[in-house]
């Protein structure tokens, strides 16, 4: 097995999971301090939507072969489109 | 297959494409070659013709670009994104992006530049992503040989779906993504793989690792990108650490393919069925038809006696269409239909079904 991402740098992985689910799946992040609206994370509803579409484990969680698909080469058009 | 939000199409089948530069990754006449297979594959199960044209404002306008180009999509560098293209529409619309510094190739080495740029055709004519992993609307780069490229099913649905058929008597097919646990599942070979199993089917292999629940689904070419598709036999020599695969006239690297009469089988044999290797006995078996062969992998020669029937050996398993041996049996694949052979007692010890090891 590869080496589990825990061995990596824990903000390297948040900035890849953050700009893929911005570029492919329309997440919206506007960095301001915000209070959280009814516990709705958009970021975690966002990764079970790419996790969905790619067929993989719906967990909200960037495990491992979520991050094996976010680090495959691909297309720039977006999975989910307005 | 997904259309685009809003349903966009050209409203005439006759398209115009123009190319506005050329990657400096390859000679210009593999790029315009690369171009002319990747329309073909839309055109030739749509009712859709492309003319080449130097006019201002083709309907579809191919070029490389860098990094930030002005279109509030900016590349990001080799690898990554690859490219993009815009849906049908007025200027932008039609239009295909690929990002110079990526390292273009007509082959598997790279990215091949007609694999992407059939993938972003589908997108300038109305396509979203897919979400069936052997589309070739799936959003992930998948290398498959371009000789050997057939656009799957679900592509066609898609962009039928969109323009209509073409008018033929007979319409095009394509490979459909076999699904681990469709009952109906057949295989071509089956190996095993240094304690995996390995299933190939049409040009996709089913990985069974013996730790993990899940059964992963790749295409063969993602190992082994020189491998044709359509694999017939397999079995691994555990003592040489060694895969056979075997293929009718294949052409792979340097020093293969080998003939399989070199092994000892007569003239009259054309391709094998199925294989394995008995590891405790040193001995591999060749189903070929309804006949086997037993060859010495130590003295590496055809062992006397043989062909044999396979019915008179095995028993009732019809014609092989794979075999491996794992935990001292031999497990038989015939159509939908798997037989657990006891060597020792030389006896069908148990039949099921061929997808049992996919935990569906």
């Amino acid at each position: 097995f590869p080496l589990g991402p825990e061995e990596k740098d824990e903000g390297q992985t948040i900035n890849l999971v953050e700009t893929y689910l911005q570029n492919f799946y329309n997440l919206q992040i506007d960095h301001q301090p915000r209070v959280r609206h009814g516990g709705k994370n958009h970021l975690v509803e966002k990764l079970k939507e790419m996790q969905e579409f790619f067929g993989l484990e719906v967990t909200g969680k960037p495990d491992l072969e979520t991050l094996e698909i976010m680090n495959k080469p691909r297309c720039g058009v977006p999975d989910v489109q307005q | 297959y997904v259309f685009t939000p809003g349903n966009p199409k050209w409203k005439r089948n006759n398209l115009t494409y123009r190319i506005v530069n050329y990657t400096r990754k390859m000679r210009q006449t593999d790029v315009d070659e690369a171009i002319q297979k990747a329309l073909n594959v839309w055109s030739s199960v749509a009712p859709l013709t492309f003319q080449k044209t130097e006019d201002k404002d083709a309907d579809i306008v191919i070029s490389f670009a860098y990094r930030d180009h002005q279109d509030n999509s900016p590349f990001d560098g080799p690898n990554g994104q690859l490219a993009h293209a815009f849906q049908p529409g007025e200027g932008i619309g039609g239009d295909v992006h690929l990002d110079e510094e990526e390292a273009w190739s007509k082959d598997g080495r790279g990215y091949n530049l007609f694999i992407v740029l059939a993938h972003e055709l589908g997108h300038s004519l109305g396509l979203s992503h897919s979400d069936d992993p052997g589309a070739l609307m799936y959003p992930t780069y998948a290398y498959t040989d371009p000789n050997e490229f057939i656009l799957p099913q679900d592509d066609i649905d898609g962009i039928q779906a969109i323009y209509g058929q073409i008018n033929a008597a007979v319409q095009p097919t394509g490979p459909k993504t076999p699904q681990a646990c469709d009952p109906n599942l057949t295989f071509d070979a089956i190996t095993t793989l240094r304690g995996e199993l390995i299933f190939f089917k049409g040009r996709y292999m089913l990985r069974k690792h013996p730790e993990r629940a899940e059964t992963e689904l790749n295409f063969i070419s993602l190992f082994w990108p020189k491998l044709p598709s359509g694999i017939q036999a397999a079995y691994e020599n555990i003592e040489k650490d060694e895969v056979l695969l075997f293929k009718e006239d294949m052409t792979v690297p340097h020093g293969y393919p080998k003939p399989i009469h070199r092994l000892g089988f007569p003239k009259t044999v054309k391709r094998v069925n199925a294989a394995y290797s008995d590891e405790t006995t040193g001995k591999t078996y060749f189903f070929v038809a309804d006949r086997y062969w037993r060859y010495d992998e130590n003295k590496k020669s055809m062992d006397q006696g043989y062909p044999r029937k396979i019915v008179h050996d095995f028993g009732k398993i019809g014609r092989v269409d794979a075999a491996f041996q794992t935990d001292g049996y031999v497990y038989f694949f015939h159509g939908t239909t798997q037989f657990q052979f006891d060597p020792r007692s030389k006896r069908i010890v148990s039949q099921r079904k061929s997808i049992s090891w996919f935990n569906c």
